[in-house]
């Protein structure tokens, strides 16, 4: 599931 | 990991941990607004709910964690604290933040191309909580730079706060900017959208912020 902010991101 | 991410990360956790320093030692919140820590206190459970569910790393789950916790326990002092409750000036921080809640929670029904309604799925629910997480805290300083117009005296922690939560995001676009050139790695254009959207709004803060420091005098923003 890709997220709106980058998955590794904060 | 790249040094903008971090740089960002950094100033983001600066910047929480200078306000509850702030309010933890001076027993003060004056000049803060609470809407402001309410809407960001959203803005991570929003983000985070998949913190259990998705591991990336310690660095990862450590700062959310450390997120939670402090915009958490800033609301607590602020509503709770016998002390530092006193020192809100309630009627200064009139911004109703359901005029900032309501269009970003559409918006993020609206706007996500992935998904049609009919596959109402957990994976769904859990995209548009990270859209509308990201849509609010564009917003979510709004308040705060209001009370701060309001009330035109501005001590410099609070002015340390903002300039320090503006740096972030713009630390952030660097960052996107970056994985964008070197891995491949894109970001929903509505992310870059709120990105800007949200440095945006510090830009006269930060310009304001630039010349009291270059004069060297109080920060005074304009009415």
């Amino acid at each position: 599931q890709e997220q709106p902010q980058g998955h590794d991101e904060l | 990991m790249n040094i903008f991410r971090l740089a960002g990360d950094m100033t983001h956790l600066l910047s929480v941990l200078v306000l509850l320093l702030k309010i933890h030692t001076i027993k003060s919140c004056a000049g803060i607004s609470l809407k402001t820590q309410e809407l960001y206190a959203v803005v991570f459970a929003t983000r985070y709910l998949d913190i259990f569910t998705s591991y990336i790393s310690p660095y990862n789950t450590m700062m959310k964690l450390i997120f939670l916790g402090s915009s958490f326990s800033i609301v607590w002092y602020m509503r709770y604290h016998k002390i530092v409750r006193r020192s809100y000036d309630k009627d200064q921080d009139t911004f109703r933040p359901y005029i900032l809640m309501l269009p970003c929670l559409i918006l993020a029904l609206l706007i996500n191309e992935k998904f049609t309604f009919k596959e109402i799925s957990t994976s769904f629910f859990l995209f548009v909580m990270w859209t509308f997480s990201l849509y609010l805290e564009a917003v979510a300083i709004l308040p705060q730079l209001v009370m701060l117009q309001r009330t035109r005296n501005i001590d410099n922690l609070t002015g340390q706060y903002v300039f320090l939560l503006g740096a972030y995001r713009a630390l952030y676009i660097l960052n996107w900017i970056y994985r964008y050139f070197t891995e491949e790695h894109f970001v929903h254009w509505i992310t870059w959208i709120s990105g800007l959207v949200q440095t945006l709004l510090y830009a006269d803060f930060f310009y304001y912020y630039f010349q009291s420091w270059k004069n060297n005098v109080k920060l005074q923003l304009p009415a």
